[in-house]
């Protein structure tokens, strides 16, 4: 780079270097992913293509030391999970995506329509419900989102439901009071299950860059976080931002939505990931 | 207030007398650090970078001291002022206004899944009405669960009409739409299309169907200010095919630094026309420069 000059190994961290950057994987965690690379140049490696594969390898390092699968409605019934995240980065759509692999696998999952704000979002829910198989609970606009995650998670003790899945409203992690709201909805859940959430997952745009950390982080304080959904990887975005989420935070990514479709979700694939990645 | 980025970058340059190469190096690299974390394009980092090397190293700016004299400025001072023109004047013009005055005036609204251009669609509406304009919106994401549905209510709440007909495809529901607006007296028709992939053909041919057919006299790209580095690769290819008249950056009452909005405007060369700052149909902003530079640069 003509800018700030130097070696052919500087030259060579520094494609490292950006092909990790525009991929969104941060200044930080970038850095984080060199470390080793660096230690191997300094011990005599310049092959490029040996380089790689110590830089991959570390990637796939921080990946799979979280992985984990997700809690399963063998253990819990019913199975809770409590879906997050900000605006538009495709809770309601995962949501569906999630329940039609539970019905597919004889499972009867109920859905909590607990975004009572946006407009129209129980109405979009409720297609996802019926694309589904799966049941809907929904108050009307403007109702207290906890009272229909208690009604949810009472309809499903009672009628003996395999999971129920709660939609939440998108919300940014600067506005205060939609933070608390979260950590209500959690106390809510805990009420009724004591266990519960079972899974908290928080879905990211998969589009997203640098601020998905401290997104992941404040979500996390307003309600523990157990895994990741990453979606709109059928795009051209690479969603490296996770790798700082699973390395900083050791959350597992569970799921990746790539599409609009019911069928558009995919267990986590590390190595396919970075593949695509890298 | 500089963030730490910044105030590492002038630190740097603390105590030194002019600004040379050598010095002038470690600051930049903080400033890159900086940008790269504003989620600012890694190409145009480069060439801001460049241009505020070379701002750097020209003429030391003078300026009046409170006793009246001309005093040079600090070579730290010099930098910071570099920087931040620099980028106000790559982040472009601002009271562009929109083009509304056809008859009726077309607002077509595009933009990735989930960026914000339903609600976008109803704040704009929000503002024309208190143009005293009379805005119809039509419902062309045929697509995605209730989307009709949403901006229904959006309708609703600003007691503006809302064009939808069940079953319609996009194209001659925005050629109808238009002339339903003429014929009923609406002056300003926004198009509110559905979300999509750059990459997918099937749906940018849509969009540039839906424009060759009504010929707006704005295309708004709306964009996520949280958006990495796939802004450019995005707002490149809707650009290339809609050649937008301006775009849209929402969700700025988050804290994510929207470097999106100087990659966009640097690589299309389109203007930032306004701001999303949140959820409520009133919390749509004209574009201010030196907010959005401050906030990019930290
Ligand atoms: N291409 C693509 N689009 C997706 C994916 N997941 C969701 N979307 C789209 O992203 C948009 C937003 O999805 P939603 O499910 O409404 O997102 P949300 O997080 O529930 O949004 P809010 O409730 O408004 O915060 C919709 O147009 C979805 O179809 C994905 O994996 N790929
Ligand atoms: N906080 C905040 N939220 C916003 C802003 N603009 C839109 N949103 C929210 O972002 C989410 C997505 O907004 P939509 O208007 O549905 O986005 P869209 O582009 O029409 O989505 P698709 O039609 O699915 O592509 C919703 O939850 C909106 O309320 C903004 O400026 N600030
Ligand atoms: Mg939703
Ligand atoms: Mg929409």
């Amino acid at each position: 780079d003509q800018l700030f000059g130097g070696s052919i190994d500087d030259d060579m961290l520094e494609e490292l270097e950006e092909v990790l950057l525009v991929s969104d994987v941060g200044v930080t965690t970038t850095e984080r992913i060199l470390t080793p690379v660096r230690e191997a140049m300094r011990n005599g490696n310049v092959d490029p293509a040996s380089l790689r594969h110590v830089m991959k390898t570390t990637m796939s390092e921080m990946l799979m030391e979280v992985d984990a699968p997700m809690a399963s409605p063998d253990d819990h019934k019913p199975l809770v999970l409590l879906v997050v995240g900000v605006n538009g980065s495709g809770k309601t759509t995962s949501i569906g995506k999630i329940a039609a692999r539970y019905v597919r696998d004889g499972k009867s999952v109920i859905l909590g329509a607990a975004d009572t704000y946006r407009a129209a979002a129980a109405d979009q829910l409720a297609v996802w419900a019926e694309r589904a198989g799966a049941t809907l609970v929904r108050h009307k606009e403007g109702a207290d989102p906890g009272a229909v995650v208690y009604e949810a998670l009472e309809k499903g003790i009672h009628t003996g439901a395999d999971v129920v899945i709660i939609d939440t409203a998108g919300r940014l992690q600067t506005v205060r009071p939609l933070m608390e709201q979260l950590s209500k909805i959690n106390r809510v859940i805990r009420k009724l299950v004591p266990d519960g959430p079972h899974e908290t997952l928080l879905v990211v745009d998969g589009t997203m860059g640098q601020n998905a950390l401290s997104q992941a982080r404040s979500f996390h304080e307003a309600t523990p976080l157990t895994g990741v959904v990453v979606t709109k990887l059928d795009g051209t975005a690479k969603g490296g931002m996770v790798l700082a989420i699973s390395s900083d935070m050791a959350k597992p990514i569970k799921f990746i939505g790539i599409g609009e479709q019911i069928d558009d979700l995919r267990p986590f694939d590390p190595q396919a990931f970075l593949d695509a990645l890298v | 207030v500089l963030s730490r980025g910044f105030k590492n970058a002038t630190m740097k340059l603390r105590g030194q007398t002019r600004l040379t190469e050598e010095n002038l190096k470690p600051a930049l690299r903080e400033v890159r650090t900086s940008l790269i974390q504003a989620d600012v394009d890694i190409s145009v980092i480069k060439d801001f970078l460049a241009r505020v090397k070379e701002k750097s190293l020209g003429e030391i700016v003078r300026v009046k001291s409170p006793t009246g004299q001309m005093v040079k400025v600090t070579p730290e001072d010099h930098f910071i002022k570099a920087c931040y023109d620099e980028m106000a004047e790559m982040m472009g013009p601002e009271d562009v206004g929109l083009d509304v005055d056809g008859n009726p005036g077309i607002i077509m609204m595009v933009g990735l899944q989930g960026s914000g251009k339903t609600t976008t669609t109803g704040k704009l509406a929000k503002m024309l009405l208190e143009q005293g304009k009379k805005p119809l919106l039509v419902a062309a994401d045929i697509y995605r669960p209730a989307a009709v549905d949403q901006l229904m209510v959006l309708g609703r709440r600003l007691d503006v009409p809302v064009f939808s007909i069940k079953g319609m495809k996009p194209v001659d529901l925005s050629k109808m739409a238009v002339a339903q607006a003429r014929s009923v007296g609406r002056d300003v028709v926004i198009i509110d299309t559905a979300g999509r992939l750059a990459i997918d053909n099937a749906l940018m041919d849509e969009l540039v169907q839906i424009k060759g057919t009504v010929h707006p006299d704005e295309v708004l790209f709306v964009c996520d200010a949280m958006i990495g580095q796939d802004a450019v690769r995005t707002a490149k290819e809707f650009d290339r095919r809609l050649d937008f008249t301006g775009f849209v950056l929402t969700k700025l009452d988050g804290d994510a630094r929207g470097g999106a909005a100087l990659s966009i405007r640097q690589v299309t060369g389109k203007p930032v026309k306004f701001l999303g700052q949140g959820e409520e149909l009133d919390k749509l902003e004209e574009f201010r420069a030196e907010g959005l530079a401050q906030r990019i640069l930290g």
